[in-house]
């Protein structure tokens, strides 16, 4: 399915806050 | 418009200010339309907008100067991350050969602001959970276009640091953390960080640490951080 959207937002907002880099 | 009038325009080959006209109003519709517009748009507007840019990078090689051109470009790469903002669209330019090569072509220090565009659009593609290392193919494309223009692969980077847009240097910072933290092995991220260091990170980031702004000292402290992880498992 396609229609997910705001994909891109939210990786851009994850790498800004550092949320994108948290080590698991 | 409609998403085909678009694909129709971009047909007859539009040139500078109509071309920039066209992008400028395709953008807008592509942010606020549903995805089955985008849909519409499909692959076919994708390979255009795609081909567009790699035009306008090459023509950019003879004539430095053109400025519409540049301007395009830009516009281009605002497009394809409006087109990239839904699952259709992004799993569309992934597939594409051309996609992740002309957005690492975008990275331009002489032109700030599309590069800031160009390296937090492949930043979020690094950190795309993805089967295949999507970091290892982008790091390839920057590997081979540095090889091809015969310089180090991270010295548009260190340029875009040393410029004084902040922007792009928060941008060069996500991207070089992005790199890095997806690198699985212990290894291979100590070799990107000292490969860094040695073309002038480590002066860079005395240096940027004095401004101030918030989004900066996140990727700093990001950088800083895991490098002092990884030091310590060594």
């Amino acid at each position: 399915d396609g229609d997910e959207t705001g994909i891109m937002d939210g990786l851009l907002e994850a790498l800004q806050s550092g949320a994108a880099f948290k080590r698991k | 418009k409609s998403a085909v009038m678009y694909i129709q325009e971009l047909k007859t080959e539009p040139r500078d200010t109509q071309l920039l006209s066209c992008l400028e109003s395709l953008r807008i519709s592509l942010n606020n339309n549903p995805v089955s517009w985008v849909q519409t748009f499909g692959e076919e507007g994708l390979i255009l907008l795609l081909n567009f840019l790699k035009k306008l990078q090459d023509e950019k090689e003879e004539y430095p100067n053109s400025g519409v051109g540049v301007k395009c470009q830009h516009e281009i790469i605002r497009c394809l991350k409006a087109f990239m903002n839904n699952k259709y669209g992004l799993k569309a330019m992934l597939m594409s050969a051309d996609g992740i090569p002309l957005l690492v072509r975008a990275i331009n220090p002489r032109v700030p602001h599309m590069m800031v565009d160009a390296v937090k659009l492949l930043s979020a593609i690094c950190i795309l959970d993805h089967p295949e290392n999507l970091h290892e193919r982008v790091l390839e494309f920057i590997t081979a276009l540095a090889e091809e223009r015969e310089i180090e692969r991270f010295q548009p980077l260190l340029s875009g640091m040393h410029k004084p847009n902040i922007a792009l240097k928060v941008g060069c910072m996500q991207l070089i953390n992005a790199l890095i933290s997806r690198g699985e092995e212990l290894d291979f991220r100590i070799h990107i960080r000292s490969e860094l260091m040695r073309l002038g990170l480590r002066e860079l980031l005395a240096e940027v640490k004095n401004i101030e702004n918030e989004e900066l000292r996140v990727q700093l402290q990001v950088f800083e951080e895991q490098a002092e992880e990884d030091s310590d498992d060594l």
